[in-house]
């Protein structure tokens, strides 16, 4: 199975 | 005072109606450089760029940054009243609370004005680190397009395996299994019907449909789309604005529990 994850997973605050 | 004036303002219209159904507001950051805009859809899975470059625009001046919260669905009503040979300009003072747009006819015989209320939008603001992808792949975006709608037909994601051979689109389902598998083009007689794979190594993700669908409303935009994809970090699905900018989308991938 598998999960989707946010983009907040790849993408840090600037 | 901020001023842009776009002669094909049918590139704005084409714009708002590739992000309208994935964000309902955002904001505009104007500056001396250009316009861009960045925002997340509401569940957070994806992250929409637009980049509009000064030097694009017919006339361009901004004297001071500026932040525009627009709701999409409201500025999507308003350019939906340009008719698409229209020149569009959007025009706003230093500190205003509303921005307006003016369409012109290329006659110059019609002229409309419409002035619309900005929002104080408190968005999170995403860096995108530069990456080097291991595969690129460019192709006609009508075809991406199509490759979507009909693979959402059996599930709800879509695996796409690069290769050197080429890349795999595959869903799977209730109904049963799609593949459809596209090689690198030998020969074009033009350049956007290419099929261009750059690969550094092979790499196979998995993304949503639903997402997938939502990008490709900017087919309109470029008769090419480029995928960009490295291991375990979102997809970049991206579109050129004409000669004045870029639209990015950038979805993370479904990963294994």
């Amino acid at each position: 199975m598998s999960s989707q994850k946010t983009i907040k997973n790849f993408f840090k605050p600037s | 005072m901020f001023e842009a004036r776009l002669v094909q303002g049918s590139l704005l219209k084409k714009v708002l109606d590739a992000i309208k159904e994935l964000l309902n507001e955002a904001s505009w950051d104007c500056a001396d450089s250009g316009i861009q805009l960045q925002a997340m859809d509401n569940s957070h899975v994806s992250l929409v760029s637009v980049n509009l470059r000064a030097e694009g625009f017919d006339k361009y001046r901004c004297d001071r940054n500026l932040i525009m919260g627009m709701d999409l669905t409201s500025m999507s009503k308003i350019l939906k009243c340009a008719a698409n040979d229209d020149i569009i300009t959007m025009k706003a003072q230093d500190n205003a609370d509303t921005v307006t747009f003016i369409f012109e006819s290329p006659s110059q015989e019609k002229v409309s004005d419409y002035e619309m209320k900005l929002m104080n939008l408190d968005q999170d603001h995403l860096g995108i680190p530069e990456t080097d992808y291991a595969c690129v792949i460019k192709l006609p975006s009508g075809e991406f397009a199509r490759i979507c709608r009909d693979l959402s037909n059996f599930g709800e994601s879509i695996v796409i395996a690069c290769s050197k051979e080429g890349v795999k689109f595959s869903a799977a389902g209730d109904i049963g299994t799609g593949n459809i598998k596209l090689a690198q083009t030998s020969s074009v007689d033009k350049e956007e019907e290419a099929v261009i794979i750059e690969m550094q190594e092979p790499v196979t993700l998995t993304f949503a449909c639903r997402y997938l669908n939502m990008f490709t409303k900017a087919t309109p935009l470029s008769p090419q789309v480029s995928l960009s994809m490295s291991p375990d970090v979102p997809l970049v699905v991206e579109y050129s604005i004409g000669d004045i900018g870029q639209i990015q989308y950038f979805l993370a991938p479904k990963i294994d529990d």
